[in-house]
């Protein structure tokens, strides 16, 4: 269960005294076992609301219970921590490590909880393999494309077991059928394993899997309805 | 009006003796005013294509013949003349120079034309107008979502009035309705100025814009067919 009251951002530019409101006041509560979908214009606010629900960037004002504590009054070990433990996410520009590999990216999320090696390095390759990359373990980010990158960083968002799945646009650099078959992995964590998920998508078939639809709109909340089922 | 005879295109990792037949034997041949997608999985050598359409990487063997002068005779200078000269690229991820601002970074094709400040300044603003974003020409890169970003990288590729415009994947983070007006820009440029334009699409509705859809599959062309009528 996860909260967000009067929720604020303003990124404030460090070279002038310009102010964006990229949120301005939103209000939010979701539950365990859902699987939400946020869509919204270009700007309006959708990749500011993933990273604070994913505890990666602080409000404004405004305050975020997750499971039932207030985030605000965590320090930056503790928010590390809740991430590693609870939160899987996938990032829209992916964020790969490009000096490692990709198996070694994907097991990133591991090394946070002491695995010892031959369990992190078997749990990686369950995760390549869902995602149709397990000849691909040795490459370098740089060396995969566009949508082999996007999947490497969707296997390192789930092998932690993550109870909360953040998504920022999963399938935009993905081609129909891929983009499916990761939809299909997403449908079944969420309806056999009840895992949390919120994705961002500009996409409504994709919108259409997810059981309830937030649209943003220029930082604001405009409409927050259940989906008909699929 | 440009060809590639049977083109291929292998990458040799560093790291290992793997090697990645990216395109095996491509023969293409497009003229000018056409509008083409190119479709197909992830992975199946859409990036690699438009990268040596571009001029912004070399075919391991196969001939490429642009305005029928033969692109491999032609030193890294020559091609960077050809590229600032004739073609406007948008990147699957963008590549926006951090260090400098929106409206700089939508400059820099022009700096190698020897345009005066000014002009390059007011060519800018136009295209920032263009794609909806002529409040944001003093941010950084990294003060924008993803879609401003990949809209930033659109006015890019249009500022030195291209002749031939390869876009990859221009609307993949873009919401339907920004998409549109990005798209319907490309439509005029087509229509009206008979600019050559190839795009990456994985969108079934983006590539129906087009005149002439092409898929690739591992590495080859499964198919190249007129589109009907929009
Ligand atoms: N520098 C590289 N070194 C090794 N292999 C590479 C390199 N760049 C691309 N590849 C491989 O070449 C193949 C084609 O890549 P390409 O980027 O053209 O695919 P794509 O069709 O654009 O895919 P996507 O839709 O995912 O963007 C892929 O298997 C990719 O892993
Ligand atoms: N670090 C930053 N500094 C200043 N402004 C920012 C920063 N990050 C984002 N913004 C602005 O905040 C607003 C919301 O950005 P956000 O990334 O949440 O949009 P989005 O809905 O994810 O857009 P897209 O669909 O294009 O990815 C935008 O106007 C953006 O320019
Ligand atoms: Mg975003
Ligand atoms: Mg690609």
């Amino acid at each position: 269960v996860a909260q967000l009251q009067t929720l604020t951002k303003v990124y404030r530019q460090q070279t002038s005294a310009i102010e964006v409101q990229a949120l301005r006041g939103v209000d939010l509560t979701f539950r365990r076992g859902e699987y939400i979908a946020i869509c919204g214009a270009s700007g309006s606010g959708k990749s500011t609301l993933l990273n604070i629900l994913g505890c990666l960037d602080r409000p404004t004002s405004g305050q975020y219970l997750l499971g039932g504590a207030d985030v605000s009054l965590k320090n930056d070990d503790e928010l590390s921590d809740i991430r590693s433990e609870f939160l899987g996410f996938v990032f829209q520009s992916f964020n790969l490590i490009p000096q490692l590999t990709v198996q070694e990216n994907v097991e990133v999320p591991l090394f946070y909880r002491n695995e010892p090696a031959e369990e992190r390095a078997r749990m990686a390759k369950i995760m390549l393999e869902m995602v149709g990359l397990s000849d691909r373990g040795h490459h370098r980010p740089n060396e995969l494309s566009g949508g082999q990158m996007q999947r490497v960083a969707i296997a390192r968002a789930l092998v932690n077991d993550p109870l909360l799945i953040l998504a920022d646009e999963p399938t935009g650099n993905l081609d129909t059928r891929t983009g499916e078959m990761i939809l299909d992995v997403f449908d079944r964590l969420n309806k056999q394993e009840q895992r949390t998920i919120i994705m961002v998508t500009h996409e409504p078939d994709v919108a259409a899997r997810c059981s309830r639809t937030i649209h943003l709109r220029d930082g604001l909340i405009l409409s927050d309805d259940p989906n008909p089922p699929y």
